[in-house]
């Protein structure tokens, strides 16, 4: 198994800092 | 008296456009388009100029309720001042490190700070296991504990080159370089085009960025 446990962390919602950018 | 009269209250941290845009990525017009963002941000819930955690939640996940250990971690590195809340300079000098632009340097120093969930100058292999937990919780996949064992052990014999049990930031630094992706959360590509997005002010900051 080669997944990276720092590559799976990387998918957390907690991320994606892009919702700081969208219209409310 | 007449010197609050010509200067309207702004809020804490914008004093100094130029200052802020000299030590970070952006341009002046940049940190006041900036400004125009931090401003929704900063008052969605309370209306105080700054971002308390329950708004930086809402703006992320639009629920203001819903916690997750890595934007924790994120509104717990851009609290410089570690108040509680997040101040206009904070949040330009935090997002700075989000610039394409930024340092690589930066964004690792970053997410390493990120990763030491306790502060201890590393990243411990426990501290590890639990963001994997965390984000295996939040998601739809299911890894049996072995699984994640294995998954945690194969990332440690990688990452912990001296074998002391810990990650330092030398190894850390080690590990991006060999798996750059590990560094594209780092990177917000809308931090580029941040005036287009906030285009209401953006010609009187170019007037100000010519003054200056």
């Amino acid at each position: 198994c080669n997944l990276n446990a720092f590559d799976i962390i990387s998918y957390s919602a907690g991320f994606d800092l892009s919702g700081l950018f969208e219209e409310k | 008296g007449c010197f609050s009269l010509k200067r309207p209250k702004q809020t804490p941290g914008y004093e100094k456009p130029s200052v802020l845009a000299a030590e970070t990525p952006f341009t002046v017009s940049e940190v006041k388009a900036l400004y125009e963002l931090f401003k929704k941000l900063s008052n969605s819930i309370i209306n105080d100029g700054l971002i308390h955690k329950e708004e930086f939640q809402l703006a992320l996940f639009r629920n203001r309720y819903r916690r997750n250990l890595f934007a924790d971690r994120i509104f717990d590195l851009f609290d410089i001042k570690r108040n509680g809340v997040i101040d206009f300079e904070e949040f330009v000098r935090s997002l700075g490190v989000f610039h394409p632009n930024a340092l690589v340097e930066d964004k690792m120093k970053f997410a390493f700070r990120l990763y030491d969930l306790r502060q201890t100058g590393f990243i411990e292999r426990e501290e590890l296991k639990e963001m994997v937990l965390a984000l295996l919780h939040e998601s739809e996949l299911v890894l049996s504990d072995d699984e994640v064992e294995m998954i945690v052990d194969n990332t440690w014999k990688d990452a912990d080159t001296n074998g002391d049990g810990k990650i330092d930031l030398e190894e850390w630094k080690e590990l991006v370089s060999k798996n750059p992706s590990l560094l594209k959360n780092m990177t917000l590509p809308y931090l580029k085009d941040i005036t287009m997005a906030f285009p209401s002010f953006v010609l009187s900051s170019e007037v100000e960025d010519t003054e200056i």
